[in-house]
C-alpha cells in the first residue's frame, strides 16, 4: 500500500468538528472579539455570519492594527468598529467531498488550518496541520517498520 | 530507501536562519512588543536576552491579557511592563546536533515551530511546520511515484 493509502485510512478523523471551534460573528463589535481572542489564545479563528457560513478569519493583529493611531495606542476603535471591518476575507477553505488528500496537503503548506464547509458553504470544522502531522508521524513509524530497507 | 532517509536528505534546508526571524528582547517595554507583533503579523515570536539566548516566546494575547482590567480595556500596562513580565518561559527548543529527525517530528505535533539553539543556548533559527510539510509533500510524491503498488 502506498503512503497515500495509509493516510487515507486515518484521514476520516482529521476534521475538528465545528462544535469545538472558537469563532466570532461578523457583526460582533471589535471589543467582544478582542476579549474572545485574548481568552481562547488561538492565534486566528474563523468568522461566521448568521447562517453559519465562513465569511472571514480574524486574529488579534488585525484588531491591534486599528488601535495604532498617530498619537498613541487607542482603544476607541474597539467600540467603533465591527469584526467585518477588519477581518481577512481572502482565505483558502475546502469541501471534504470535493478535495483530494493531495490537494489538502498542498494547501497546508501555506495554511496552518483550513476551514471545512459543505456544499452550501456552511461551516463544518477545521482541518489543522497538527492532525496531519500526527497522522504522518504514525504512518512513517508503521511504514518504515514493515518496509525498512 | 526509507521515508526517513528521503526526508533526511532534505532536512538540511529546514532551518530558517536567525537573521530572518522577527524577535523581541526580554527587557523591551510591552509598548514596543505590541507594535512589533502588530506589524510583523507572526502570531508568536522568540524572545532573546542580551547574549542572544532564547529565553521566552511572546504573542499578542499575552500582552492584551494584561490590558483587561475590571473597568475597561487599558493601555497603561504597555508603559508599565516589560516583555519578561508576560512572556511564556516554558517551551520546547532543540539543538540540531543532538535531536533526531523523529524527535523533531514528534515535537512538531504540539509546536507550530521550534527554536533551534547551539550548545551554548545561542539562537540559531526556527524549525517550522511549514518546512516539514513541504518536505513531506515532496517525499510522498517521489516515493509513491517510484514505489506505487
Ligand atoms: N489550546 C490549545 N491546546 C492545545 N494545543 C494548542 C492550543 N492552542 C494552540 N495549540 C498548539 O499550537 C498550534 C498553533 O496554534 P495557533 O492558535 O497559532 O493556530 C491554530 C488556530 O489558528 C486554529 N485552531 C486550532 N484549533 C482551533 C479551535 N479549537 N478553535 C479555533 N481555532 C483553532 O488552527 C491553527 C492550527 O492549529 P494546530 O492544532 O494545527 O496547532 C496548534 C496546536 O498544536
Ligand atoms: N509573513 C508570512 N509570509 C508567508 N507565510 C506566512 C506569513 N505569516 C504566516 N504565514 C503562514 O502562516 C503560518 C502560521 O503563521 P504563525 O505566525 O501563526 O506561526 C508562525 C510564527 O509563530 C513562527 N514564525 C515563522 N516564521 C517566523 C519568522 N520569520 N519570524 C518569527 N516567527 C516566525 O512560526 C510559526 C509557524 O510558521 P510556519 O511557517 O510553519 O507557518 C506559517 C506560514 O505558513
Amino acid at each position: 500500500p502506498s503512503i497515500k493509502h495509509l493516510i487515507q485510512e486515518k484521514s476520516g478523523s482529521f476534521l475538528i468538528p465545528a462544535s469545538r471551534i472558537a469563532f466570532v460573528q461578523d457583526d460582533n463589535p471589535l471589543y467582544h472579539a478582542f476579549l474572545i481572542l485574548t481568552k481562547v489564545k488561538y492565534s486566528k479563528i474563523p468568522v461566521l455570519d448568521k447562517d453559519k457560513k465562513v465569511v472571514g478569519l480574524l486574529s488579534l493583529a488585525m484588531i491591534t492594527d486599528k488601535m495604532l493611531t498617530n498619537e498613541e495606542i487607542s482603544t476607541a476603535p474597539l467600540d467603533q468598529l465591527k469584526v467585518k471591518d477588519v477581518m481577512q476575507t481572502k482565505f483558502d477553505k475546502i469541501n471534504f467531498v470535493e478535495t483530494t488528500l493531495e490537494a489538502q496537503l498542498h494547501l497546508l503548506i501555506n495554511n496552518a488550518f483550513l476551514p471545512v464547509v459543505d456544499d452550501r458553504g456552511v461551516f463544518q470544522g477545521l482541518l489543522t496541520r497538527r492532525e496531519w502531522i500526527k497522522a504522518f508521524n504514525y504512518v512513517t513509524h508503521t511504514y518504515d517498520k514493515h518496509y525498512k530497507s
